[in-house]
């Protein structure tokens, strides 16, 4: 999550999903943002999606299946390596990336269960819906596979979407840009987060930071990546659902594949996989598995 | 506008006013992003403001004076040439920026006022306060100085703050990034354009695009602006509000000045006056001027 906008939250989401896989990981993402982008990224378009529930559906109408609104991008086998994206293998568990769908729909839905807001029902949402594929893993032919980690992608803003985030997440993961800006909103994204910990989530905890788009010749990213070390040391005694906040490594370097990447439908894996951003996400997945699984 | 987060709106409104202002141009500037970042961009902070109306005091409150939530960040003369801060010079008129800031309380607008929209109340608040400002001109002194430019700088967002700007505005200027995702969100963005001139603004026109963070060796970033010109021709006998709309020129490069004068609270022109970043806003800033003044 970050409320600033195209900071790499979705990029940040597609390829640590995707990185997770390639070890061989189950990832379930889920795009809260109206805009659609992860399911672009992983290539999935509006007219795949048409005759399954989404997560508007879900949000909106507790008779929507929640199984049928999970749709399986890529399979790999236990080792990492992709597989066919055939449904029920048999054997070892497979790893792989599976997607619940945005919908513009969702850009409403904060006026929509405005009502039900002042009984934090709106903001469980997610937590409701989503809460028995945590549990009781995800539908793959007639098994259940159990998740490794569910991934959730943020619109930019911190209202009911994002909420409804943080109400059900164990862990915040913050894409920042290095630049002057994104150190500007981090203390009211790190406001929301606590005021969400006191009223819906008490175990929720800000993991550490993504540095993307990072250019790491300047003066401007080196003094923006201190300022916000120095930020964080600074809240370490303190208590907070930060204080144990890290920078992860390593920082994610400016790479035009990764902007490139999206428009195919594919993930930085498969379409330049020697590339610095392949890299650069791949080292940074084995840092967030590393620091998560001790959480 | 741009529902897309991280384009350039800001950057973008910025340096455009600042760059009509050494014009000899008189620009008020007004931020709708709760986030406020173009008043930080313009060196103004939460408690340079906090002792006088906002724009969220603006728009709930129709007792808040507007003339007082107006605030001069700079003034030039008629040539352009910057002048001291003072108010209500004598003699020739001269230029310069205004801004009415923004609220971090504007984030939650869209409930308070979602009471009043079946009537469009709440979608004309802009019109309502800001108009007065179009028609008399801001208060200088004792007298009364009228504008060339308002430019509103909106969320990333198609909700009713930006409705409210689209429901005033007279051209739409729409940053894009060159990456593949910016055209992806551009339907959406003209089906907002469309929908508020038919209810609220039959004049409203979309005068352009403006290319941002331009890399302009790339490969992708050609793709995306010939695909841009395409969709925009398509659209020429189309009467629709961006049946004209062009691409302005230049281009704006990716430009490190540009990520940095923001923590200075400049504009480019004043932190880096040679740098490729000013160069490009002021050439850009020409093109809009001869483009708008046809209109
Ligand atoms: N490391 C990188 N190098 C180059 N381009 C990048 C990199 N990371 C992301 N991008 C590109 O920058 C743009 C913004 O990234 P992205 O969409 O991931 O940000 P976001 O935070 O999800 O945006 P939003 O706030 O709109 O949801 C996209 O066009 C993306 O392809
Ligand atoms: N041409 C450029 N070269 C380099 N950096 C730029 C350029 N234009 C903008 N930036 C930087 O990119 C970031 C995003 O720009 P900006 O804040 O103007 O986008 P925005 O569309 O207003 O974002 P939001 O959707 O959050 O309002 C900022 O840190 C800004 O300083
Ligand atoms: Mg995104
Ligand atoms: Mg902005």
């Amino acid at each position: 999550m970050n409320q600033k906008g195209g900071v790499g939250k979705t990029t940040t989401t597609a390829s640590l999903a995707a990185a997770f896989a390639r070890r061989g990981k189950r990832v379930l993402v889920i795009d809260l943002d109206p805009q659609g982008h992860l399911g672009l990224h992983l290539g999935v378009t509006a007219d795949d999606v048409a005759d399954r529930p989404n997560l508007y559906d879900l949000m909106l109408d507790d008779g929507a299946p929640v199984d049928d609104s999970v749709r399986c991008i890529l399979r790999t086998d236990e080792s990492g390596v992709q597989s066919d994206n055939g449904a029920g293998g048999r054997g070892a568990l497979p790893g792989g990336v599976w997607l619940v769908p945005s919908d513009v729909n969702l850009a409403g839905v904060e006026s929509e269960l405005a009502g039900r807001m002042a009984t934090g029902w709106a903001q469980r949402r997610i937590v409701q819906r989503i809460g028995v594929l945590a549990r009781d893993g995800i539908l793959d032919g007639d098994r259940r596979l159990p998740l490794d980690f569910i991934l959730m992608d943020c619109p930019p803003s911190l209202g009911l979407l994002t909420v409804n985030a943080l109400a059900f997440a164990r862990e915040v993961i913050v894409p920042m840009q290095t630049h002057f800006l994104a150190l500007e909103g981090l203390g009211r994204l790190l406001k929301t987060v606590f005021l969400v910990s006191q009223s819906f989530n008490p175990a929720l905890l800000v993991s550490g930071v993504v540095l993307c788009m990072h250019e790491t010749q300047t003066l401007l990213a080196t003094e923006v990546v201190r300022d916000l070390q120095a930020y964080l040391d600074q809240n370490r005694k303190l208590e907070m659902p930060w204080s144990e906040a890290v920078i992860f490594q390593p920082p994610i370097r400016r790479n035009i594949r990764l902007a490139e990447c999206p428009s195919f439908g594919k993930t930085v894996f498969d379409y330049a996989p020697q590339s610095n951003g392949a890299e650069d996400y791949d080292r940074l997945a084995g840092s967030v598995i590393a620091h998560t699984s001790h959480l």
